[in-house]
């Protein structure tokens, strides 16, 4: 069975992938 | 029948932080086994099974906006489960208990949030549908 999922926010977006969104 | 995994790839490194997270290197392939809307996806990479952050991780074909869903400006409202204080430029600082309005709810659980007149990011995991309907003004 799977745990559940970490209970802190993930981390945001790398600079990469936000680069790219904006 | 089979079960077919989605597979994405790695767009930058990523060191797990907990036993239940694994890590991560630019362009290694995972399988999702499971997407929580609160932005962490089970996947496995080889022989290693754990959580680790959706916006790490871009799907190897199609376009990734297909399954995210489109803004509603109207706003949705949730309230705050639990207070976050702003650690980047773009995201909102909020106490526990606050109702905000939902505008956008991207995949990697860090949804857009409106405030009076603040917009921001807000953790998904903080927030909690009131299920009301918002009141025309």
């Amino acid at each position: 069975s799977i745990k559940l999922p970490p209970q802190n926010p993930p981390p945001r977006p790398p600079a990469e992938m936000r680069r790219k969104r904006a | 029948g089979p079960i077919i995994l989605e597979s994405y790839r790695v767009i930058a490194d990523y060191s797990h932080t907990s036993k239940y997270e694994i890590t991560l290197h630019i362009g290694d392939l995972v399988e999702i086994v499971e997407k929580s809307p609160n932005g962490w996806w089970f996947c496995q990479c080889d022989t290693k099974r754990g959580w680790v952050p959706a916006s790490y991780l871009e799907p190897l074909d199609g376009p990734e906006e297909s399954e995210e869903a489109d803004p509603n400006y109207a706003g949705e409202l949730y309230i705050t489960t639990k207070a976050y204080k702003a650690a980047q430029d773009d995201e909102l600082t909020l106490e526990t208990g606050e109702t905000i309005e939902v505008i956008h709810k991207l995949l990697d659980g860090w949804w857009v949030v409106r405030k009076g007149e603040e917009t921001g990011h807000f953790p998904s995991m903080f927030l909690y549908r009131t299920g009301e309907k918002k009141e025309m003004v």
